[in-house]
């Protein structure tokens, strides 16, 4: 932590706790995030206006792409897959459910999450035939609370996305410090059970203090 | 990189002068993926008449910058020139590595210098 003073103040106008360390070793960067920052930067737009259409000025604290308001965008990568096993243990016929961890400590309380968007990547494509996602809250140490989200899942080869902000995630709920979901897949037909390769959450949040409050969506 | 001022006096009437800003020399490079640098600039120059007249574009306009430069011509011991400060910012987005090694994009308002004025 930074000793008090202008370095103090210098990473809270960045937004960070304390000094950065540095590139984390094997993190490379996502392809959504890149695309994002190429949209949103205006020298990039400069350098290459073929990607900004003439006259459109971003709108200040609004992430076009997403059709939100916001200022902030993270992308977190799950906490829990390295003490996941590679295929948890699962009940006679019945596929496996993840357990998946979201360190959101960087989350400032007063930061409006406007999107929470859960993106899950399975290591094989799997049959055909659809499956049910279910996502419930987990408590730490206890089993999984009651489903708060279930979405159909056509087929496994493109990233799964569901959206967590009023589901599993209250609207008007400022981020908790840390997010555990419990998440089970079930396939439609009796198929193989599918493996989890990844689990992140893209979220999006404004902070009123350096954007407006949060624009009501246009009609 | 700056655009190097003329003499001790900055040169010329007042203007948005070239600034870039490199990460690296900031000492930002390790944690910050995009951008390297970027071009901040900076508003230097002499905010006489008639430069006190220019407005940003428009016809000129009679303002308090204008009567200062005018007080300043016909007195100048009573008050110093106007100032050559920011007229027109912009922001920039930084993709960066926090301390939980989450890839954030964030948005910064009024980090580059678009247009200069005399205030």
């Amino acid at each position: 932590p930074a000793s008090p003073g202008p370095a103090a103040a210098l990473l809270q106008a960045l937004g960070l706790r304390e000094a950065p360390r540095g590139a984390p070793t094997l993190r490379p960067v996502p392809p959504v995030m890149w695309h994002l920052f190429r949209r949103r930067d205006p020298q990039e737009a400069r350098v290459s206006p073929r990607r900004t259409p003439p006259g459109a000025a971003l709108r200040p604290c609004h992430v076009e792409e997403l059709g939100v308001a916001g200022n902030i965008v993270r992308h977190v990568l799950d906490r829990g897959a390295s003490s996941r096993p590679p295929q948890p243990a699962s009940a006679a016929g019945q596929c496996p459910e993840w357990t998946v961890v979201f360190d959101l400590s960087a989350v400032e309380a007063a930061e409006r999450p406007s999107r929470a968007r859960l993106e899950l990547r399975f290591a094989a494509a799997g049959p055909a035939g659809g499956w049910e996602l279910s996502v419930a809250r987990a408590a730490e140490g206890a089993g999984p609370g009651p489903v708060l989200l279930r979405q159909a899942v056509p087929a496994l080869g493109t990233p799964v996305r569901a959206e967590l902000l009023g589901t599993a995630w209250a609207r008007n709920a400022s981020a908790p410090r840390s997010l555990r979901l419990s998440l089970a897949l079930r396939p439609q037909v009796p198929a193989t059970c599918a493996r989890l390769a990844e689990a992140s959450l893209l979220l999006v949040t404004l902070d009123p203090r350096l954007c407006h409050p949060l624009a009501r969506p246009r009609r | 990189e700056a655009e190097p001022a003329v003499g001790s006096v900055p040169g010329g009437a007042c203007r948005a002068r070239r600034l870039y800003v490199s990460f690296r020399e900031v000492g930002w490079h390790r944690w910050v993926i995009a951008p390297r640098g970027f071009l901040a600039n900076y508003c230097q120059g002499q905010c006489a008449l008639p430069a006190a007249l220019s407005g940003s574009g428009g016809p000129p306009a009679l303002n308090h910058a204008v009567l200062r430069a005018l007080m300043h011509a016909a007195a100048p011991g009573a008050a110093g020139l106007p100032c050559c400060v920011p007229a027109r910012l912009s922001p920039i987005s930084v993709l960066f590595f926090d301390n939980s090694d989450n890839v954030v994009l964030r948005h910064y308002e009024d980090m580059v210098v678009d247009e200069c004025g005399c205030r």
